[in-house]
């Protein structure tokens, strides 16, 4: 493992820190989109599906639980806990999400390395993470208000996934075998839809304002 | 390790 899949990881694991510290500290969900929530999920689900057959190390297992229990109690949380679940933005959040899944999956079964269960539901999760953060982005847009705890856990996602392309880049250039192009365009991708993000939560930084998208 | 594909990435 090299430092830039080590910082991804860190970044990826703080942003999943930063969002279960906002509902619990704050007992609010508002401004968190369900809906890309229930992605994430989905998309660990069906990435971590070795978790059942391979074992790699400890800590690949202990990160894929951590992932799979947080993004699931986070969804919990969202549509059942008593008190967080009325301070879902309900009415914001309306992404269809289904269609990113429908979308996601036809892709895979048209682009994998091999017909096989795993092998495409790898590629589904992988198309799927790409865009997986567009409803909590569009909620983030329409919310007036981000609160900074809000802000930066998508920024840390955002710098999850600009630290693996560099982890990739890395990789690329230091072993034999090739790496392979699904993550890579789908890394592109996802890194790319953030950018705008991060050009307004660098404005609201240096200029010590809240953040807020334009419309 | 290096030995661990992108597949076994997080």
């Amino acid at each position: 493992m090299n430092v830039f899949r080590f910082a991804g990881d860190m970044t990826h694991l703080f942003s999943v820190l930063v969002l279960l510290l906002k509902i619990y500290a704050t007992k609010s969900c508002s401004g968190i989109s369900l809906k890309t929530q229930e992605l994430y999920a989905l998309v660990f689900l069906t990435r971590y599906l070795d978790l059942l057959t391979d074992f790699i190390s400890l800590y690949n297992t202990v990160m894929k639980l951590v992932f799979i229990s947080s993004s699931l109690a986070i969804v919990w949380c969202m549509r059942a806990h008593p008190v967080v679940r009325r301070t879902y933005d309900k009415d914001q959040d309306t992404f269809r999400h289904y269609t990113l899944v429908a979308g996601s999956l036809v892709l895979a079964l048209l682009f994998h390395d091999r017909f096989t269960i795993r092998e495409v539901c790898w590629a589904f999760s992988i198309y799927l993470e790409a865009v997986a953060i567009l409803p909590q982005l569009v909620l983030l847009q329409r919310s007036r208000n981000v609160d900074n705890l809000t802000g930066q856990y998508v920024f840390f996602l955002g710098a999850y996934r600009a630290f693996y392309i560099l982890n990739w880049i890395y990789r690329y250039f230091t072993e034999q075998h090739f790496s392979r192009w699904i993550p890579w365009i789908a890394g592109l991708v996802q890194t790319g839809l953030y950018a705008d993000f991060f050009y307004y939560y660098y404005l609201s930084w240096k200029n010590n304002v809240k953040l807020q998208l334009p419309a | 390790t290096s030995s661990e594909s992108i597949k076994d990435e997080l």
